[in-house]
């Protein structure tokens, strides 16, 4: 039995100025640093394309079952986010290691032929961000203080 | 203004080469390296010799930093991601020198200094935007105060020893800032003031992370800020785009703390129905539809439910808020007092209806905090009362005393609005099972059964629908009450003509009754 | 009548909590894990 209740002035011009600013609102990238490769943008897609992530996408789990270029894409792409860190995380669980020299992803090829207390050597895959592409690098010392 | 002269080229240049060094490859972990270059430079050009030339300082760079974000607005055909990351290249480096100024000044242990400085910057920001607010009018931007502010907050909140010690007081001054620009003051800032209020990172550290939830009342004040913003506009139903959005965002927030802090709602629901516009019956019904995560709701369907005989019922609900001082003016509160304990003065009842009247305005008549208040206050005596003679409520050990002898007076003297004020504030507290719910779900079957016109009757019928037929949730507590009315003989439901006003009335009784059968 | 809250693109039934992935009042969808900045060891800044 309220009925409605005429605006105040204030209010009116509290309305303007709402509606010149819903003309702006803000864009989910505000809130974020800034992307160096991959903007927030949301671009729509056809309806039928999956529109949200499918369910458990952000976890350590999901991120296993993802292919190991896919993981190195990501950690590459995505730097400085949770992917980033869920694909280092899955990275670990195929027994990659981070080299923090070469800030590039190792895994041992076979048996290193020398292990010591700082180092250990022998033949390594690494993934070349650069060509990317993985490599094999025999002789390669591993000195663990470039472990991450 | 008196600026001194040289400052402002001197801090133009001061920004530029900060903005440069932050952005060179090599300038350490957090920009660390770069910050030590960068103060001596600053010392040098003596900006931080006083106060007040850090201060004139702060607000040159931020009044630099929105005017190159103006500028950049007003370039054409450029998308949002360059957009952004021109104003944001400039913007991300100065909040990163605030950050580090706040972390680094005074030594490690003095965190006064720190906040301090971090309180007079997010000052001079609030300052700018306000002042820009009222001179561009429609064509302020929020941009670059967002970022700042945003960027500012994720910084001070990383995971860090230095900012740990001092996390409280960071929250503090953040909440500080967001209470100065509510949308009341700055409704062109108000979605992005949503935003930042509702970012992920805020709700995690005021309502989680924070020990003994000492961010929850500085969190309560900020959604009232919002509720009573809202408030003329729901209050009107007519809600243009602009306002619906903004609506459907609180409707968001409001989820997503009915999901992960309930009890936050549970405790500070009294507050925000003070505020959220009676019309508004579904985002009150979100908030009183809240109950503690640990307790588990017996199906309110559920044959012959003996509500009194739940482990919870009796307990009180923690209220955080002090409604009996809302009981104004204090004479009032007095004669209430007086008449609870002792039924006089008699002509305290008849007055009633005058004291809580505040104009003759259709639809502004009543202080509706005050209404709230008093039938709260009353009801948490009469409950104490029942307690102390060892009862429980029921129809019968509600009836025939001083709270409700008020309440019936309520009912009975209060016209149309008043009165559907009146049953308002009593179905507020139809909630989870509590004390309260428990007293208050009586009462308004007792004012059902006892109701000396059927118009009383029709209106309870009113109130309770008008919550029930909106889209869920609906709190437990409404659902119970309604179930019993229509099911319980003795409230003879089914014989009132109301009951069969209209075909579509009559079919949505049945099936509620269905559903509850 | 109100709107049907479960069409804000929230999942009401989720176990585990909504405000640490939630992206906007105005957004239809949760935050992707590429969407939440993260503190990652410095060494993977490699850009």
């Amino acid at each position: 039995p309220l009925g409605p209740q005429p605006l105040h002035k204030e209010h009116r011009f509290q309305l303007a100025m709402m509606e010149a600013s819903f003309l702006h609102l803000p864009h989910p990238a505000d809130s974020e640093r800034i992307r160096t490769y991959f903007p927030h943008n949301p671009c729509p897609t056809p309806a039928y394309y999956p529109q949200v992530p499918p369910p458990h996408s952000d976890t350590v789990e999901f991120f296993q079952r993802l292919g190991t270029e896919t993981l190195f894409f990501i950690f590459y792409y995505m730097e400085g986010t949770k992917a980033q860190y869920l694909a280092a995380k899955a990275l670990k669980q195929k027994s990659w290691r981070f080299h923090t020299k070469y800030m590039m992803w190792f895994q041992r090829h076979e048996e290193p032929k020398t292990i010591t207390e700082d180092y250990e050597q022998g033949t390594y895959i690494y993934f070349d961000y650069e060509k990317w592409g993985q490599r094999k690098k025999e002789g390669f010392t591993f000195e663990y203080k470039f472990l991450e | 203004f008196d600026d001194p002269p040289g400052l402002h080229e001197k801090t133009e240049f001061l920004l530029r080469e900060w903005v440069s060094m932050y952005h060179m490859p090599d300038a350490g972990r957090d920009s660390t390296k770069a910050f030590s270059a960068f103060v001596g430079q600053m010392h040098q050009q003596g900006i931080l010799r006083t106060d007040d030339l850090i201060t004139r300082f702060f607000r040159l760079c931020t009044e630099m930093c929105v005017d190159l974000c103006y500028q950049a607005l007003a370039e054409q055909n450029q998308t949002q991601s360059q957009l952004r990351n021109q104003c944001f290249h400039t913007l991300d480096a100065f909040v990163r020198l605030i950050a580090l100024l706040v972390k680094h000044s005074g030594d490690t242990a003095n965190t006064v200094t720190k906040i301090n400085l971090l309180n007079k910057v997010l000052g001079i920001v609030a300052g700018v935007l306000l002042q820009d607010h009222e001179v561009r009018h429609r064509e302020f931007q929020q941009l670059s105060y967002h970022r700042i502010f945003i960027m500012l907050f994720i910084e001070l909140n990383a995971p860090e020893h230095i900012l740990e010690n001092i996390n409280f007081q960071v929250l503090t001054a953040f909440c500080n800032t967001f209470h100065i620009l509510r949308p009341a003051k700055a409704p062109g800032f108000a979605y992005a003031w949503l935003e930042l209020v509702s970012h992920r990172v805020f709700i995690g550290r005021m309502l989680a992370i924070i020990p003994q939830q000492r961010g929850w009342s500085m969190y309560a004040q900020l959604l009232i800020d919002l509720f009573k913003f809202l408030t003329p506009f729901l209050r009107n139903t007519e809600l243009t785009k602009a306002t619906h959005m903004l609506y459907k965002g609180c409707l968001r927030v409001l989820l997503v703390l009915l999901h992960d802090f309930p009890e936050f709602l549970c405790e500070y629901h009294y507050m925000f129905c003070n505020v959220i516009p009676p019309n508004c019956i579904q985002m009150r019904n979100l908030i009183l539809s809240a109950f503690p995560l640990n307790m588990r709701l017996p199906d309110p369907f559920t044959p012959n439910l003996k509500v009194d005989m739940l482990p919870e019922i009796a307990q009180p609900p923690r209220i955080m808020t002090d409604f009996v001082a809302m009981i104004q003016p204090a004479s009032f509160k007095k004669e209430l007092d007086s008449y609870l304990k002792t039924r006089s003065p008699v002509t305290f009842l008849s007055e009633l209806r005058s004291k809580l009247q505040v104009s003759s305005e259709p639809g502004m008549r009543y202080n509706i905090p005050v209404m709230n208040a008093l039938v709260l206050h009353v009801g948490n005596q009469a409950i104490e009362y029942i307690h102390s003679k060892g009862l429980t409520p029921s129809m019968s050990t509600i009836a025939h005393s001083s709270h409700m002898d008020i309440f019936q007076n309520l009912a009975v003297d209060l016209d149309t609005e008043g009165r559907y004020l009146f049953l308002n504030a009593i179905s507020n507290q139809l909630r989870y099972p509590n004390s309260h719910t428990h007293y208050f779900s009586c009462t308004l079957l007792y004012l059902f059964a006892e109701a000396n016109a059927e118009a009383i009757q029709e209106q309870i019928t009113r109130v309770l629908l008008e919550r029930l037929i909106v889209n869920r949730p609906h709190p437990w507590g409404l659902l119970i009450t309604f179930i019993e009315l229509i099911k319980n003989p003795q409230f003879k439901f089914w014989g009132h003509e109301f009951v069969h006003c209209a075909p579509e009335i009559e079919k949505l009784f049945e099936s509620v009754a269905r559903s509850c059968m | 009548p109100g709107i049907d809250l479960t069409t804000l693109g929230l999942n009401l039934n989720s176990p585990g909590n909504l405000y640490s992935t939630f992206q906007s009042p105005w957004a239809d969808a949760p935050c992707r894990p590429q969407d939440i900045d993260y503190h990652v060891p410095s060494e993977y800044l490699t850009s």
